[in-house]
């Protein structure tokens, strides 16, 4: 079973803004 | 075929043929005759009748009767030996020197001078090996050594002082009264010269850029054996027809020629990857062992850096040599194509290998491209590409869940355990 790949919009990054990718 | 490599394509010690390297060359000299003319008078023997004196006139401005410092170094034949000559001089001791530049280092095996007048009584030959900066005693002639130049007669030279110039009474007769020879060997005598390709000392001994002959003391009156001659005589000067510097081009075994450069100047023609006037270095990008002159045994080439492709420079470490084994010691400079270690051999920090490619192929190293979230850092296996992957994320590059987690919204934890 081939899982997705992590979706980058389902990330709540209110307390990690700083760790945020630029992509 | 090259001289300078076998059939095989292996290199293998060359050297320039020897020659006259004076000849044709510009001698500078402290003293020629003719200006103005000038009488001199030598003697001639002829057979067994008595000498009897010779009187010409020194004309520099007529051919015919002019000796310049020219004619030295000219083609030497036999039936019309062409000299020069000093001005006359009538005390003693009289300096004369004689300069030779051979611009460019050579490593000579004899000087010789061929006298058209009597041979002086003291000579020094001096020599240069930067181009007439600083010079060095290299041989002397007199009759009387210790008072003319401090130097015992015909010293023995031994393995400790193999780079001393000495001192002998012969070539120094009077007789000859015109002819005569003196003629010094660089390597005759000296202990090393059989293993010339294993003493750096007798090398450096027979190099040699320019070369000084300082004609100190003639041959006067109470040298003569009758006194008649002693009339035949009065004032004094020196005549060379044939000033010889026999040897090759100095190219430490790795090159078969000189040849002039662009701007003129007398280099090697440098083989074995090797630069230089005299392939006194190695090209660039050959630093994997250090310089050598090449011996008869081993050419003893530069070898290339080993950087795969990857690398325009490299510089020589010897401590790498010596733990190589004195194999190897090339460090390449500026790795490029995402590669990394002392030959580019491997892949930078962020990049692995991709095994499909060889070494040597500008697409060798490929990025990890961890991902951002998923994977715990930027650095993969260089070797299977694989991220390190945060709890419960799979994937080379760390972009899934793995089994029995799903995808959470927080960042830290990007996949949490199914309930």
């Amino acid at each position: 079973e081939v899982m997705p790949t992590l979706d980058m919009a389902l990330f709540d990054w209110t307390d990690y803004e700083d760790l945020k990718p630029d992509v | 075929p090259d001289p300078c490599y076998e059939e095989g394509g292996a290199a293998r010690r060359c050297v320039p043929e020897f020659i006259n390297a004076a000849f044709g060359k510009e001698v500078q000299v402290s003293s020629t005759c003719g200006r103005p003319p000038a009488r001199f008078c030598g003697i001639q023997e002829r057979d067994e009748r008595p000498a009897t004196r010779l009187c010409q006139v020194c004309d520099a401005s007529e051919p015919r009767k002019a000796h310049p410092a020219s004619y030295l170094t000219d083609l030497n034949s036999a039936h019309n030996l062409t000299c020069w000559q000093s001005e006359n001089f009538n005390h003693s001791p009289h300096n004369v020197t004689l300069t030779l530049s051979l611009g460019k280092k050579f490593e000579i095996t004899y000087v010789s001078l061929q006298f058209c007048s009597p041979r002086p009584e003291s000579l020094a030959v001096y020599k240069s090996m930067d181009y007439g900066k600083t010079w060095t005693p290299y041989q002397f002639y007199s009759s009387q050594c210790r008072k003319m130049f401090n130097r015992p007669n015909k010293a023995v030279i031994t393995k400790q002082n193999e780079q001393e110039a000495l001192c002998t009474d012969g070539h120094t007769d009077l007789y000859p009264l015109s002819g005569g020879l003196i003629a010094f060997s660089t390597l005759d005598g000296r202990p090393s010269g059989k293993d010339f390709d294993n003493s750096p000392v007798l090398q450096d001994w027979v190099t040699v850029t320019d070369i000084r002959i300082v004609f100190s003391r003639p041959h006067f009156p109470r040298d003569l054996a009758a006194k008649e001659e002693e009339s035949l005589t009065g004032t004094y000067y020196y005549a060379v027809g044939e000033f010889q510097v026999g040897g090759r081009c100095k190219c430490n075994g790795h090159a078969s020629r000189c040849v002039r450069d662009k701007d003129g100047k007398l280099v090697c023609d440098c083989k074995h990857n090797t630069e230089g006037p005299d392939c006194d270095r190695c090209k660039p990008f050959h630093y994997d062992r250090p310089w050598q002159r090449a011996s008869t045994r081993e050419a003893n080439e530069c070898l290339a850096c080993n950087c795969n492709l990857h690398a325009r420079r490299c510089r020589f470490n010897m401590e790498l040599f010596k733990l190589s084994g004195r194999r190897s010691g090339g460090v390449c400079l500026n790795c490029r194509h995402n590669t990394a270690g002392r030959h580019c051999h491997y892949c930078k920090e962020g990049f692995y290998r991709d095994l499909s490619k060889p070494i040597t192929h500008r697409r060798a190293c490929r990025a990890c491209d961890c991902h951002p979230v998923g994977a715990a850092g930027k650095t993969c296996n260089q070797t299977t590409g694989q991220c390190p992957c945060k709890d419960g994320v799979t994937g080379i590059t760390c972009n899934r869940c793995a089994k029995g987690y799903q995808q959470s919204r927080s960042p830290v934890a990007p996949c949490i355990k199914i309930p």
